[in-house]
């Protein structure tokens, strides 16, 4: 229910990828989020997918989403998206 | 670049593994790539390498070719990999641009220009759009690289504000791609002189500071007295040698206050009073205002003049004691002041390398046992590839556009030290990240240390010293390290949890007695932080590992220049009777106390020589 303005990027680290041949990353990203919003919901906050050489997603989350994410035991950080610059 | 890649030692004649080369891939995390430019055509290059897992996905009006042989994009503001900035050009050319012949900045710093490993191939990840480079975006390029099959990344972004290793996204990054045999470089950050601001802190990244090289560009202001004076700025304008009227900002207003004025800040300066005469602003902005106000030129002051930028009209920049001459000729010279803008040319710089004085300077505020910068590279006034339809001056009325152009920066130093780990990869394609980081660093050149106003800070500014790419890749000895080494010394900084943040495994720390101490961590330079006011005694322990000669010896040799602390290695002979041998010493530093002052540090040299090696490792004690 919280309106756009109130949820900001945050990616949400998941570490190694798995060695197990059938995982399928983008399934467990959005099963991870299904957990905290509605399930039809999940696909239209999560902005990316790193699943070639690590595993983790960036999604729009809300204070209290980013903190039922990072308590989950499978995930290893959440942390605010920030902007870097040229140096 | 046109001069850099000479003054570090790789020349056109340098001896080189071109096949292998041209099977190294440089992955350059950045703001995108021109793909039209002379740096980037694929001329004499065959098929990418069969390692080469990536893909061209550079979006709208984009094509890679053999040179430039993957693009991807990261922004939903743009619709493309081109570089519409010029960053991303400039470095991904100053690491591995084509040799490109008679390029220069409106003739000034011409030359061949060429990157570091000419005949490496170039994948470009854009991660930056206006606003910036978010760190989604960073983490998905190197996801990406990483699994593209890139040999080295070079990321010349970051942030004024040190980050956390655990949310630090390039830290992140670089830790998978290290545990994947690839070396991450990374600029330290611009926000120099002031002390421990230095962003790159991770020991698993190569952390670039920037230095200047024997070519400096200067431009001349002659006074109406006949004084010359030598300014600091790329002017490119000719004024065909005549003489203008001299006004000071503040006389040039009448509606702002008289610092405003002074300072030339927007909207203060009057026409009527500016055309057709030179304006002294007290600040370097003010050369957007002088320049719409009318005037025919300016001169600026800056807080410091060893670097150039370019400047949209005819002006020059001059730090506090040249500019307050200037301010003093027209004081006593009231209505008849005059100036002669001279352009821009080129000198050699004889005091090369020298840190710049905007490069962020340790120590180390994550990790202060790790001695960060790690080494540096050319970063000001780089001449290299750039986006012709960039802006090549921050001023909105610059409407000059240009193939090659200038920049200085931390971001410049980056892909240099990128270069020059690709080039010893080339000669040792099965080295690990970390010997290839240990060869560059200790074989770095000595750099000029004298101690100037921004100067003082050593080892915290400049790391091991200047890249010096031929003799890296003939180190003699390295200081390995792998994955399990990284998280042991994180191991003692952070609890497991936070480890396994950064590791993003299992990773498990061991407790008791055999943790070991931050000291022991296999890096290539040593530090240690002491109490101040306290005798102490610090011990390193070391591994190095023989990469040269199968049968040699190397003797232990500590270089101080001060009685304050006593320095003894163990053993202090190192016999080496197979390639890839190991072995192992201690050593202890011993010293009455350091003062309180802040940053206070002691520095030595240990170096280890067989007669035709020379291993050098700085050794910093400082009180943090």
């Amino acid at each position: 229910e919280a309106i756009d303005e109130e949820r900001k990027v945050h990616i949400v680290y998941l570490g190694s990828l798995p060695d197990n041949k059938v995982y399928s990353p983008m399934s467990h990203h959005l099963g991870l989020l299904e957990k905290v919003v509605e399930s039809n919901f999940a696909a239209k906050i999560l902005t990316r997918s790193y699943k070639r050489s690590f595993s983790g997603f960036a999604a729009k989350l809300t204070d209290q989403e980013k903190e039922r994410l990072a308590n989950m035991k499978e995930v290893v950080s959440v942390f605010p998206n920030r902007l870097l610059q040229p140096q | 670049t046109t001069r850099s890649w000479d003054f570090v030692g790789l020349n056109g004649k340098t001896k080189r593994n071109r096949s292998v080369e041209s099977d190294t891939i440089i992955g350059v995390i950045d703001t995108g790539i021109w793909p039209e430019s002379e740096s980037f055509k694929d001329h004499g290059f065959g098929p990418p390498p069969k390692k080469w897992k990536g893909a061209c996905e550079g979006g709208k009006n984009f094509t890679c070719n053999k040179k430039l042989i993957g693009a991807r994009f990261y922004g939903s503001l743009y619709d493309s990999a081109r570089d519409d900035e010029g960053h991303g050009t400039h470095t991904a050319s100053t690491a591995a641009g084509n040799t490109v012949n008679d390029v220069s900045f409106y003739g000034l710093a011409q030359g061949t220009a060429r990157g570091g490993v000419p005949s490496a191939r170039i994948a470009a990840y854009k991660v930056c759009g206006i606003e910036g480079c978010p760190t989604d975006a960073i983490l998905a390029a190197f996801d990406d690289a990483i699994a593209d099959g890139v040999d080295i990344i070079t990321i010349s972004l970051g942030s004024p504000d040190v980050a956390l290793l655990q949310n630090d996204p390039i830290a992140i990054g670089a830790f998978h791609a290290m545990t994947k045999g690839i070396l991450t470089s990374n600029s330290a950050g611009n926000s120099g002189p002031t002390a421990s601001k230095v962003a790159s802190v991770a020991p698993w990244i190569l952390t670039a500071a920037a230095s200047s090289s024997d070519r400096r560009i200067i431009d001349k202001v002659i006074l109406g007295n006949g004084k010359t004076l030598v300014g600091a700025s790329v002017n490119t304008f000719r004024l065909n040698g005549t003489s203008f009227p001299l006004i000071y900002g503040k006389d040039a207003s009448r509606q702002c206050s008289e610092i405003a004025a002074a300072s030339c800040q927007d909207g203060c300066l009057e026409s009527g009073l500016v055309k057709g005469k030179v304006v002294l602003c007290d600040l370097a902005y003010g050369v957007d205002e002088a320049y719409r106000s009318g005037a025919v030129g300016s001169i600026l002051k800056v807080d410091w003049d060893d670097d150039s930028q370019i400047l949209p009209f005819p002006a020059t920049t001059f730090s506090d004691k040249k500019f307050n001459v200037i301010k003093s000729y027209y004081k006593n010279s009231t209505k008849d002041a005059q100036v002669n803008l001279q352009r821009s040319e080129v000198e050699r710089d004889a005091a090369a390398p020298l840190v710049a004085s905007f490069s962020s300077r340790g120590p180390n505020s994550i990790l202060p046992e790790i001695i960060k910068p790690d080494i540096s590279a050319p970063g000001i006034t780089i001449l290299a590839a750039f986006s012709p339809t960039a802006s090549i001056t921050e001023s909105s009325d610059d409407t000059r556009h240009v193939n090659y152009n200038i920049l200085s920066g931390t971001s410049m130093a980056c892909p240099h030290v990128a270069g020059a780990a690709a080039y010893v990869k080339t000669f040792h394609p099965d080295w690990s990240p970390a010997a290839i980081k240990s060869s560059l660093m200790t074989t770095a050149s000595p750099m000029n240390a004298a101690q100037t106003s921004y100067n003082a800070a050593g080892e915290f500014a400049y790391g091991s010293g200047h890249i010096n790419p031929v003799q890296a890749i003939d180190p003699g000895l390295v200081y390995e390290a792998f994955k399990q080494d990284y998280i042991n010394l994180l191991c003692l900084v952070l609890n497991q949890t936070d480890v396994r943040l950064i590791s993003g495994d299992n990773s498990t720390c061991s407790t008791g007695s055999d943790k070991g101490s931050l000291q022991d961590h296999n890096y290539p330079s040593l530090a240690a932080v002491v109490a101040p006011n306290k005798s102490f005694s610090v011990k390193f322990h070391r591994t190095v590992k023989n990469v040269g000669p199968a049968n040699s010896t190397y003797n232990a040799k500590i270089l101080a220049n001060s009685t304050q602390v006593d320095i003894k290695v163990e053993p202090e002979v190192l016999s080496f009777k197979s390639l890839n041998e190991e072995k192992t010493f201690t050593l202890t530093a011993v010293g009455k106390g350091l003062s309180n002052e802040q940053h206070s540090h002691v520095t030595a040299l240990l170096v280890w020589s067989d007669g035709i090696h020379s291993v050098r490792s700085p050794i910093v004690i400082h009180n943090n």
